[in-house]
Order: structure tokens, then C-alpha cells, then sequence
């Protein structure tokens, strides 16, 4: 399976909806210092069910756009991220929308193909197309590349261990 | 428990060392080599897991005293030996490059190119992207204050070349 | 105690300013703007300091939710306004480009060329390093086991251009 | 004053005795992943007195060249870096040679103009041509220079206090 598109709505630095994509086997995302290249980083982990506080530094609430002027505690958006995951190799075409949102009240919800989920069943069907959230063995954040080099002993083990 | 984490070491660590050598192996010279060993080979929770990568031509180095893009090699390398495992449906990457020569940057671009997982990565090196499929461009939009998106299908130009 | 403190934060506290806007502006845009706070005006000592960095366009981040370009610039502002009113002879910097775009490559590799301290630094990007006095070119010679050096003088060469 | 050039004997990659310079107002250090360049960075801090454990997690003896088969408790080289410091304001040229070596027995030792003298003497030396080793706030190593921008609060007001 794969990543076909996805869409970003009051997400970090993106005001209203933004679709991205076709993605395809090798996609690259290029763009100068600032323009949002990590936050749309960040909106693949959010819909991919990992934690808001793995993505720098960030409370639920830092997530959903607001402008420079706007006071962060009285932001009335709702924000949300919808991947669509496309495998053909099963018989017929298997797509699969994941959507997690914010309500305006800070509330999280999730979905799957438009029907309302728990957290639970969520990070179920992710499992379901090999998603780890938890683990998060394929995603590398800036920066941290290097020291994906340097785990080793039991930090190492306990990372095998969640891996299989 | 043990029988499914040491499934998962042993295919591990069979994948690294070919993975590894064929990440440094650079025009005429052979790559380096990489090992992953268990502490305790008996009770392999007892003891912690030890990963070594050994540059072209290096020996025996601990991974901390390797240099920037020695380091970021080792670490896709693990990366990718652990994928060829746990098989995710696609990967994505954040600046892995931005300690890498020119050189280096050449093997791990090809080296995606050529993965047969799915792969998204941010990248400021031209001389990285340029092997891309296709191209998400970002680019702040100060009067609406908003980030923009700009999508290149780099496929289209491959053909139209041919 | 508290005199050389207060001379030494006041001095580096005006500094950081214009030095910030100017490393942040580009061609046709206005540079951003940096702080330097003291928590506990009354008694420095007994607060902490604060640092704040606003890119041009943008308001009241912290600093931790800067991309990773725009945490290097600040990081450099805040050294060379520190190098301002400490005057150390020279100043090594090793990849400190690893994070920057071509813009802010080409702005932080003028403000060292523009600046009265000298400075060493290694890097990766030509883009940067076009515009040093000379170079210094490292090379691995396998055979003897041994890092080797060439230097290069870029003044010679700019010379016999004009 | 600023740095004309440098001598590095059998410092980490360096074999034997390789000269460095003349440096200008701004020089480049430029090469492959693993040729030396960061190895000249260490040459330089340790020079001006850093100590070896800020060094990539080195020891004293970790900072002297071996060969890949040699065993690093049986080596017998002396490793030695020299800087060449020159100020043209002063009155009549000054040149101070800093340099500071590692012997066989894994001592150290300090000279400046080929003069032994103790480790806060040559701090001491240092501290008159505003080098402050301590501090070393007039160097940025490898992949530190993001957390420069994030010290923040008493750390802050201890590095100014340093400098002041
Ligand atoms: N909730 C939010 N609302 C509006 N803008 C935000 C929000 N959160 C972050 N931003 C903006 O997003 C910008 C950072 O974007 P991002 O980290 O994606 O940049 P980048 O393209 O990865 O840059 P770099 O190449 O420097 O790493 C910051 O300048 C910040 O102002
Ligand atoms: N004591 C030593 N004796 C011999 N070689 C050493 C010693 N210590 C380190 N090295 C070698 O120096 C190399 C690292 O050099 P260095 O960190 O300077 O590279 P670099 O040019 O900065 O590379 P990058 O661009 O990847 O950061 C290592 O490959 C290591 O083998
Ligand atoms: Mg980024
Ligand atoms: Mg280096």
C-alpha cells in the first residue's frame, strides 16, 4: 500500500483546506527555510495517531492555525488531517481515509473512511496496514537522524522488541 | 516473546550488513561493513543490543567517535534494514541529508529511488531531490498568511526527455 | 558583580537587534527583530534571562516552535552579538549551515565575510564557501592512513579576475 | 590578532606532523564525510585549552593518532597541536606560539614560545588574547549550534556571567 494524498485543514502554518499531493513511489518536499515543510511532516504523524507532545514541543492546541495577531486560548477553528491510503494489490481496490481532528473546543476525534472511531479502533486499523504509532520506526524528524545511530544496549533491545 | 523478537533480530540483522555496504560503496571502492550483536546470546532481554558500522576502510570504531555523515549513513542503514522487516506501507524522512558530502547524498538518493517502500522526504539538497518522482513545493504565503503547495510531477519531464 | 554583568548584557542586549535583522533580511524584505530580557530586572541573578527571535513577518514564537532554519540564524545572531562585546580574536564554526535555505546560506556567508572577527568554518556548501579568502581542502589519503591537507588562496584568484 | 597558521602532530586522523594555514580573515575548512575537517576543529579547541571530554566523548588517549589495527593502550606516539597567533596592532609584531602535547606516558604538557609552563599559565596566556577555554563561546561545534538558540533562562544569565 501507499500514500496517495492528503489534506490539511487549519493545520499548523496552513490556513483553511490544503490538499497535498498525488504522492508518489519517491515524493520529495522542497521549499525555503519556515514555509512549512516539517509542519506538513508533523500533520502525517498527527494523522498517523502520534502523540501531539512528539511534535516539537507542542499541546494539542498549538496545532490549529491561528495568525500572528490571534491570542492561541480564543481560536475558534477546527483543525484536521485526512490521509488516503490506497493498496492495489488487494483484490478490488482497498482505500482507506484515516481523519483525525480538534474541535473548536479542544476536543480530539478520529475517523475512518468518514465514520467515527475510538482512539483505540484507530490505531487498530492503522496496525491493520502496518503503521506502528507508537514505535514510529518510519518517520526520522529533523534532526534527529544521527542519533537513531547512536541508540544501542537496552534502549536498542526495548525498540526490537516493539518492532516485533 | 523470545521467539518473536529473535524472528525479528535475526532478519534484522542479516539485512544491515548488505544494506549498509551498499549505501557506502562509492565508485570503485568496496562499502563498509556493519554488525548488530546481542549481549546475551542466551537471555537476549538481559543484555541491551550492540549496532556497529564500520566506514570503507575503518575498523572498530565506537559509533560516537564517527564523524557526521559516517553517523547519518550508519543510522539510515539501521533504518532501512529494520523497514525491510517491519515492512510500513511508506516511510518519511526530515533533512536525513543535512550532514552528508556530496557524494553520500548521490548514494542515499539513489538508494530510495531504487526501495521498493514508499518515500517522502524533505530536503533542501537539489542534488537530492533531483531523483524524486515528484516534487511537493512549499512556499509561505505572507500576505494570507498561510503555507502554499505546489505539486511537480518529475515523471512527466523523465518522458518527455525520452 | 552585578556592574560587569550589567555592562556585559546591556552592550550584547543592544547588539542583538540589528544584528539579527540584518542576518534576516532579504532582498526586498525587512529583517526580524530580537530580544534580550532580563526576568528579574531588580536583581539579574536571581531570574533567568530570555532570548526571543521573531522572523521577519511573524510575532511572539518561542523559540522551540521556530523551524530549523530560523533557530540557526537566531542561534547566530545571539553568537556574533555575544562576539561584539567579548572580541574573542577568531571564531571556529563547524556545519553551523547544515539547516539554511539558499537565501539564508548566501545572508550568513556575506555577514562573515562583511565581519571585522576572523573566522574559520567548515562546510559542506559552496554555496557558502565561495566566498571565503582561502580554503583549506581536507582529503583522506587511504593508503597512508592519514587526513591530508591542500590550501587553496581564493584572494589570488580574484585577483587575476579583475 | 587572529591565527596565521597551525601544526597538528599525530592528532586523531592527523599522522605525523601536518602543517595548517595561512589562514585569512575568513577561511573554509571543505571535504568528504570523514576526511578530518571536524578532527581540525578538535586541533584547534584543544590547542586553546578545551578539555578532552568536551571532544566527542573523548579521552586524553583517544586523541592520538592510531592506525586501524593498533591497540590504543599500547600506543607510543607523542601527539602535539601548535598555534601561531599573531597581532599586527600591537607594537612591533606579536607572535605567540600556543602548544600543547599529549606524550607516550599520556602526560600532558603546555609551552608557549617553546616555554613549559604550567596548565593556568597557559590559561592565563589564553585569557590575554580574550580566549576564555572555559566559555568557549567563540566555538560551535558539530550539530550544536540549534541549541544555542533554545538556552534560555538561568543558563542563559550563567553564560553571560562567564563572559562578563
Ligand atoms: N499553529 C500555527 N499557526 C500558524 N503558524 C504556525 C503554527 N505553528 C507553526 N507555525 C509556523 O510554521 C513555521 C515553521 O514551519 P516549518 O517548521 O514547517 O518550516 P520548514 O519549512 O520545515 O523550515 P526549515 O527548512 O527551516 O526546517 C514557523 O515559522 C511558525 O511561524
Ligand atoms: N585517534 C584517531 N586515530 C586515527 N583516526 C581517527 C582518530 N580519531 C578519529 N579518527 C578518524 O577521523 C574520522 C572522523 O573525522 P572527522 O570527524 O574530522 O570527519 P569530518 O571531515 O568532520 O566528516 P563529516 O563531514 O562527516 O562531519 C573518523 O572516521 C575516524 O576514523
Ligand atoms: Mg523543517
Ligand atoms: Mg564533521
Amino acid at each position: 500500500g501507499r500514500v496517495h494524498e492528503m489534506v490539511v485543514e487549519n493545520f499548523k502554518s496552513y490556513h483553511d483546506r490544503v490538499r497535498i499531493g498525488p504522492f508518489k513511489k519517491f515524493t520529495c518536499i522542497i521549499g525555503p527555510n519556515g514555509s512549512g515543510k516539517s509542519n506538513l511532516m508533523d500533520a502525517v504523524s498527527f494523522v498517523l495517531g502520534v502523540q501531539a507532545r512528539q511534535l516539537r514541543g507542542e499541546r494539542l492546541r498549538d496545532l490549529v492555525y491561528r495568525t500572528e495577531k490571534e491570542d492561541p486560548k480564543k481560536n475558534q477553528r477546527t483543525a484536521s488531517v485526512e490521509l488516503t491510503y490506497v493498496d492495489d494489490a488487494v483484490e478490488g481496490d482497498q482505500t482507506l481515509v484515516f481523519r483525525r481532528l480538534i474541535t473548536r473546543s479542544g476536543e480530539a476525534k478520529f475517523q475512518v473512511n468518514n465514520v467515527n472511531v475510538s482512539q483505540a479502533d484507530y490505531h487498530k486499523r492503522l496496525e491493520g496496514i502496518n503503521i506502528l504509532s507508537k514505535v514510529r520506526n518510519f518517520l526520522v524528524f529533523q534532526g534527529d537522524v544521527e542519533a537513531t545511530a547512536q541508540r544501542q544496549g537496552k534502549d536498542l533491545t526495548a525498540f526490537f522488541e516493539q518492532i516485533s | 516473546r523470545k521467539e518473536k523478537f529473535m524472528e525479528c533480530f535475526q532478519k534484522v540483522s542479516a539485512a544491515i550488513g548488505p544494506v549498509y555496504s551498499r549505501l557506502t560503496a562509492n565508485t570503485g571502492a568496496d562499502g563498509g561493513s556493519a554488525y548488530l550483536d546481542l549481549e546475551d546470546t542466551e537471555d537476549p532481554f538481559n543484555g541491551g543490543i550492540k549496532y556497529t558500522a564500520m566506514p570503507p576502510a575503518k575498523r572498530f570504531r565506537d559509533m560516537h567517535l564517527l564523524s557526521g555523515g559516517e553517523k547519518t549513513l550508519a543510522a539510515m542503514a539501521l533504518l532501512f534494514a529494520v523497514q525491510a522487516f517491519q515492512r510500513p506501507p511508506f516511510m518519511v524522512l526530515d533533512e536525513v541529508d543535512a550532514a552528508l558530502d556530496a557524494n553520500n547524498v548521490r548514494a542515499l538518493s539513489k538508494y530510495v529511488e531504487q526501495a521498493d517502500c514508499q518515500t517522502i522526504v524533505i530536503s533542501l539538497k537539489d542534488r537530492f531531490f533531483v531523483r524524486a518522482d515528484a516534487l511537493v513545493g512549499v512556499w509561505k504565503n505572507k500576505p494570507q498568511e498561510t503555507s502554499s503547495i505546489l505539486t511537480l510531477d518529475l515523471q512527466k519531464y523523465q518522458e518527455s526527455v525520452q
